[in-house]
């Protein structure tokens, strides 16, 4: 159990990484296209 | 090309409902804690529930964030296929310093697109990051601008006096700093280059050069375009040998025609045969025109009737027309 549990969460620290990762992405797309509308305006 | 009015949302309004001790502590320093206090095995299956739990929310999480990056990347990719399209088809000079600020952008985001791919497909290597290159943004905004430079160059034919020794000069307005002549074996006739000296900053450049054909034709080439505005109005009635059309009155043809790098303008003809065109081109019209034919009807009508074998034969008709109408009665 105690096997799992350590899977677990280091599975859990991984996703977590990942979608840190994904949300400072999506962030930096949405200035981006902000951007490009702006100029475009 | 429209799009919606209102802004992209960068805040992403996920649900933010994480764990505080995931979100604050690392996690194997809590599961630490938890095994050095030695909490009971209910507990330990307490957290190992809460974990499953926190996974599947971070992992859906992670879906809902993936599937909203590939819209938003699309949505840029599309916009960013327009704007190209636009520029391709409306080359303008003034967009040069927006394009470059573009350009860092979309270099940017092609970065990112790159690597956005990688973490989709691959969500457990995380580092695998490429780099993309941006040739095709730098050979779109280059064509333009060539194409641009080249439509610049005009080419202006003065009469001049073959006898006339005063050099290469031709008066169009401007004014010229001369800074150079050349001749050379293929080309005999002397070339003078000038550079426009009224502003500092002028970038416009003259080539002047009697043409091989006729002597006393000077052919002036213009390359680039005045940046300050014309600095004396020509007269009307100019007594110098040589008449000229300044190239700033040119510059808007110049600009219309873009397809034609170069535009040439003969000034060589004479008044005479200038007007004598005209005159020609004048009288067509008239011949055509309804009004002269209605004329022309009106004259013939008003010859005929005035001759009198006409009038005769035509009353001779008139009258046996009608006599055979009676006899059939």
């Amino acid at each position: 159990k105690e096997e799992n549990n350590g899977a677990l969460i280091e599975e859990l620290n991984r996703v977590n990484t990942e979608n840190k990762k994904l949300t400072e992405m999506l962030t930096v797309m949405c200035e981006n296209y902000n951007t490009l509308r702006n100029n475009l305006m | 090309m429209e799009y919606s009015s209102s802004f992209v949302d960068t805040s992403l309004d996920l649900n933010a409902k994480p764990l505080q001790l995931f979100s604050e502590t690392p996690i194997q320093q809590v599961q630490g804690s938890f095994i050095d206090f030695g909490m009971r095995t209910s507990v330990k299956e307490e957290n190992n529930g809460a974990l499953i739990e926190e996974l599947n929310r971070v992992n859906t999480e992670n879906k809902k964030l993936t599937e909203m990056l590939t819209v938003m990347c699309e949505n840029y990719n599309t916009l960013r296929n327009n704007l190209m399209d636009y520029m391709s088809k409306n080359p303008e000079p003034n967009l040069e310093t927006t394009t470059t600020k573009k350009r860092k952008s979309v270099e940017r985001s092609s970065t990112t697109s790159c690597m956005i791919k990688n973490n989709a497909s691959s969500a457990k290597n995380n580092d695998n990051s490429e780099s993309c290159s941006t040739d095709e943004d730098h050979n779109s905004t280059k064509k333009p601008k060539e194409e641009h430079v080249k439509a610049k160059i005009s080419r202006v034919y003065f009469r001049s006096e073959a006898s006339d020794t005063t050099g290469l000069i031709v008066k169009d307005g401007y004014q010229w700093r001369k800074y150079g002549q050349k001749v050379t074996r293929d080309n005999p006739s002397p070339r003078a280059y000038f550079k426009c000296s009224y502003a500092p900053t002028c970038p416009v450049k003259k080539k002047v050069q009697r043409s091989i054909d006729d002597q006393s034709i000077l052919v002036a080439t213009y390359e680039g375009e005045h940046n300050h505005p014309h600095p004396a109005k020509l007269e009307p009635n100019d007594s110098s040998s040589n008449r000229c059309v300044t190239p700033a009155s040119l510059r808007c043809s110049t600009s219309l025609n873009l397809s034609a790098p170069t535009l040439t303008l003969d000034m060589t003809k004479s008044k005479k045969s200038i007007t004598e065109d005209a005159n020609k081109k004048a009288t067509t019209k008239k011949i055509d025109s309804p009004e002269f034919q209605q004329f022309l009807v009106d004259q013939m009508a008003s010859s005929l009737t005035k001759d009198p074998s006409f009038k005769a034969a035509l009353a001779a008709a008139i009258s046996g027309k009608i006599l055979q109408q009676n006899q059939q009665r």
